[in-house]
């Protein structure tokens, strides 16, 4: 695992709240949808440290800002279309979250049939971890290895990116390395 | 050596890549020496994302630029040949985070098996 240069987190780090752009969206996934990826995508994380995350419909005040933006949209990062870049997020205490709108965002590959299907809740996941304060591994099993293909899915958590969040915030009381693990042994 | 202009190339997913990063194919088994036309994107490409400092790039496949592969290579936990193989290309036409590899410390740890 990684960190950023100066080793950045979250000062005040729970609960941190986190809200989506009510104008930068994509119209083709329910919005119902979108929320229960990023509700699953941030439960990963809480589970192993002890910090919590909770939405707000108040995206002015909101710590953690996700919304998808075509192009160059401001921030000096321009996105480039379909596949390429697909995200990027800053690290703490900045909380800006990007995705390419461009994407064909995935929620599911059974119903998605694209080629180019991106699966949001693995990119989710990733960059979470960013905004937490890792960069990314070099492990190509974690979640915060840099790329990810279309049509694949990686959103568990490894030992790699575990060990890296935790020595940021410490641990989750109710957290279990074994339980790890096991769910990845599973999962292999 | 120079490269023909199109050179055949690589995976079965290669469809799927991005169209400007696929580009990047036609460079598979280039080596220190070699003078391709349009070597410069990829050093942009290596710059965007921390492993060449500089922003004014040539064609040429100099020792600058096989510094910066090894990195990548070894970044990614790819085989580190210094050279554009299959492994390589791969994973530069691969879609990606943005967020730059550089700017960022490695810590020292050991992963429990």
């Amino acid at each position: 695992f990684a960190y950023f240069y100066g080793k950045p987190r979250w000062e005040r780090p729970s609960p941190l709240t986190y809200a989506f752009s009510p104008n930068h969206t994509v119209s083709y996934l329910n919005p119902s949808d979108v929320r229960d990826i990023f509700c699953r995508a941030f439960s990963r994380w809480s589970a192993v440290i002890p910090v919590n995350f909770t939405e707000t419909q108040n995206y002015t005040s909101a710590d953690i800002k996700i919304g998808f933006y075509r192009g160059d949209h401001g921030d000096g990062k321009p996105f480039d279309g379909v596949l390429g870049v697909l995200a990027h997020a800053f690290s703490p205490e900045n909380g800006q979250f990007h995705l390419d709108e461009a994407e064909s965002w995935a929620i599911d590959f059974k119903t998605d049939k694209s080629k180019e299907a991106i699966d949001l809740e693995s990119v989710a996941t990733h960059e979470i971890g960013h905004v937490l304060g890792l960069a990314h591994s070099s492990v190509k099993e974690a979640v915060m290895y840099p790329s990810l293909r279309p049509r694949t899915k990686k959103v568990n958590l490894r030992v790699d990116d575990v060990e890296g969040v935790q020595a940021l915030y410490g641990s989750n009381p109710n957290f279990r390395f074994s339980s790890l693990l096991s769910e990845n042994s599973y999962n292999h | 050596r120079i490269l023909p202009d199109s050179v055949p190339v690589l995976t079965d997913a290669s469809d799927v890549h991005n169209a400007t990063w696929h580009g990047f194919s036609r460079f598979l088994d280039a080596g220190r020496g070699s003078l391709v036309s349009g070597m410069s994107e990829l050093k942009n490409y290596m710059h965007r994302f921390g492993y060449l400092p500089n922003s004014n790039f040539t064609d040429f496949f100099d020792t600058e630029f096989e510094s910066a592969l090894t990195l990548y290579q070894s970044k990614l936990s790819l085989p580190v040949t210094g050279k554009l193989d299959t492994d390589t290309i791969s994973a530069i036409i691969s879609p990606r985070c943005g967020v730059s590899d550089a700017s960022q410390h490695t810590a020292l740890h050991a992963t429990r098996h």
